[in-house]
């Protein structure tokens, strides 16, 4: 019984949440809090990279500005939490 | 800190705010408290006042709703996105919306607030022993109805106390039935159903028909959730069904097994490869008085900080004893100034000769008379314009509000009517009356004035009599207040003393009078009315209520006009 079990992962219907990687998940929260695609007053998007958004993330989050999607940053990505935008749109 | 951009703020300091529903996890009253709890965080350092509002548009309408709920910003399932709140101005600025995909909790476990029984509605404690057992959730061992209930200290087998806990064989909540209970089995559509059901709404709250048939009778209240219910998946509220079969696997209690989050779920029926029903088993759940402090304060203006201890960090952090960090201090006193003075006192009348008040206008009979909302308005007939009641007390399940001759009720709906005079409904009392109970064995009611009392039963009435033949002390002047405690005994106050009358012996008991400080700590020791309201009881100083629930602490501090009267 101490063989670790083989998991699999299934879509459970009605969750809202779907099993989704980390770079999926980042993407979307960059997105949601107004990290990246932020729209400028001209009504253009403003180009932001994703390290740039990350790292924005990472001060406001108070975790170590290293603009990629190291693991602390991903834990803190799935913290519950406020849903309005960290940067306005 | 920060603010929203142009430092958006409301332009007025006594903000309106209006709860729209419930969520079927805690009982609506402890969803009011916390809401209000919430506000007080705010209005503890700013001179922002908030007063609630039961109808029309207020300020700040606050909402339960899932996913898609209504704005542009839908909610994502349970964790991860838990509220939002949109900062201060008109339309749906200033609201504040909760996703009921969460499980609310006070933020650590179930709170579970009793009905009935003997604990005069005090929360569940768990894990608690019965007959040996230890139960870490609401049970129905022990009964043949089918009633959930708990103990409300560690050991009922010691102390037998108890309450029922909320289920939908108790009471219904929202909806149009006043908390009837459902009634099983109903009619929908033609349908029977013998248990709640989300069918015929696509917001996914489980309802009931509070008649055996809602085709014709329209009845219907929403399901509260049982404290065994799952949350979210596709089950909201029914319970985990154990063993059950997943992947060909037998579980006998919830599993992470088949998701990659790590979150505990159970099937909710005996087989899910089947069947494909389940949901999220209950856990600790969120404090919806921390996540409620948050929205409000964007509510009121405030951005996120990224000062990792303000409460408008973005980020959800459980704290026992929650005190605001001095960067949400500073950017709410930035909006609104600093709270200047202290707790606002009414001012008191001056004593003329000649009153400004003019003839008592005729009141009509109870019958005919509804709430007195028209501008014109006979101040000592306007329960709102009252500052203090000769005394306040609950009769038949409402809330009477005595003055000068006149009283107003309050249903339990929240709806006033009056005012009525008193002399109408009960002949023999004088216009000024000190006190009032009724006597829950018998349901005579008690009325104190001066140094007299009279006992009505129905029409028929005894009394006057003094209050010394009770065994009150001949030099005592009146009565202020009185609570009616278990097995026929009732506590009456004046100033800083109580004694327990024996209601059936007509005598107060030996050993008194108490010290009031003594046995109910933090309240005024000159209390001007004293009396017992859905198991609380309420400590009155001019327009001021101090509540202590059954564990004897003062858990809310509040103004008799807005919260008991609903003005």
């Amino acid at each position: 019984w101490c063989v670790p079990l083989k998991s699999v992962y299934v879509t459970f219907p009605g969750d809202v949440i779907k099993n989704m990687t980390d770079i999926q998940l980042a993407d979307e929260y960059l997105k949601r809090y107004g990290y990246i695609d932020v729209l400028q007053k001209s009504g253009l998007q403003a180009v932001v990279s994703p390290s740039k958004a990350l790292k924005e993330l990472q001060r406001q989050l108070g975790l170590e500005e290293t603009g990629s999607l190291d693991q602390p940053t991903i834990d803190a990505m799935k913290q519950p939490r406020c849903g309005v935008p960290d940067i306005r749109n | 800190y920060q603010t929203f951009d142009g430092d958006l703020k409301w332009d007025h300091s006594e903000v309106t705010y209006r709860i729209l529903n419930y969520s079927p996890d805690m009982e609506s009253s402890l969803i009011d408290d916390a809401f209000a709890r919430a506000f007080k965080v705010w209005s503890d350092v700013t001179p922002l006042t908030f007063t609630r509002l039961y109808d029309g548009t207020a300020d700040i309408m606050i909402s339960f709703g899932r996913a898609d709920h209504g704005d542009p910003y839908p909610f994502d399932g349970k964790d991860g996105l838990l509220a939002h709140a949109y900062p201060p101005g008109q339309g749906i600025q200033g609201d504040a919306h909760f996703d009921d995909d969460e499980y609310w909790t006070l933020g650590s476990g179930p709170a579970i607030q009793t009905r009935y029984g003997n604990a005069e509605g005090a929360l569940c404690h768990f894990p608690f022993l019965f007959e040996g057992t230890s139960y870490s959730s609401c049970t129905t061992e022990g009964r043949e109805d089918g009633l959930p209930w708990c103990a409300t200290t560690a050991d009922y087998d010691k102390d037998k106390k108890y309450g029922f806990c909320p289920s939908e064989l108790l009471f219904t909540f929202d909806g149009n039935s006043n908390e009837a209970p459902c009634v099983f089995p109903f009619v929908f559509q033609g349908v029977k159903y013998n248990s709640c059901t989300t069918d015929g709404r696509s917001d996914g709250y489980r309802w009931c028909a509070t008649t055996a048939n809602f085709d014709t009778d329209k009845k219907y209240g929403f399901c509260p959730n049982r404290d065994t219910a799952v949350i979210g998946g596709n089950s909201e509220g029914e319970p985990c069904q154990f063993p059950f079969i997943f992947l060909g696997q037998s579980y006998t209690s919830c599993t992470s097994e088949g998701r990659s989050d790590g979150k505990l779920w159970c099937g909710t029926t005996s087989n899910y490869d089947t069947d494909k029903k389940w949901g999220f088993c209950p856990d600790r759940g969120y404090s919806l008085f921390l996540v409620a402090a948050h929205e409000f304060g964007h509510a009121l203006g405030l951005d996120h900080s990224n000062v990792k201890d303000a409460l408008m960090f973005p980020m959800y952090k459980y704290i026992e004893d929650f005190s605001l960090n001095q960067d949400d201090i500073a950017g709410i006193q930035y909006l609104y100034g600093p709270k200047t003075g202290p707790d606002p006192t009414p001012p008191k009348p001056k004593t003329t000769t000649s009153s400004p008040i003019g003839p008592t206008k005729p009141t009509p009979s109870e019958k005919t008379t509804t709430v007195s909302t028209t501008t014109d308005v006979v101040p000592s007939q306007d329960a709102c314009q009252i500052k203090e009641f000769d005394t306040i007390t609950e009769i038949q399940k409402e809330l009477y509000f005595f003055k000068n001759g006149h009283y107003w009720k309050i249903s339990s709906k929240g709806e006033r009517k009056g005012p009525f005079l008193i002399s109408e409904k009960w002949p023999a009392l004088p216009a000024i009356i000190n006190s009032a109970f009724e006597d829950q064995l018998t349901k005579k009611i008690y009325f104190f004035a001066g140094k007299q009392f009279w006992v009505y039963t129905g029409n028929d009435v005894l009394g006057p009599r003094k209050i010394e033949k009770l065994g009150l002390p001949i030099d005592l002047d009146r009565v202020e207040g009185a609570v009616q405690r278990a097995k026929g005994k009732v506590l009456l106050f004046k100033g800083e003393n109580f004694w327990r009358l024996d209601v059936k012996a007509q005598m107060i008991d030996t050993g008194y009078p108490r010290l009031t400080d003594s046995a109910f700590g933090g309240v005024p020791i000159d209390s001007h009315d004293v009396f017992l309201y859905k198991g609380f009881f309420y400590f009155c100083r001019e327009s001021f209520y101090w509540r202590m629930n059954a564990k004897k602490q003062v858990d809310r501090v509040g103004y008799v006009k807005y919260d008991l009267l609903k003005c």
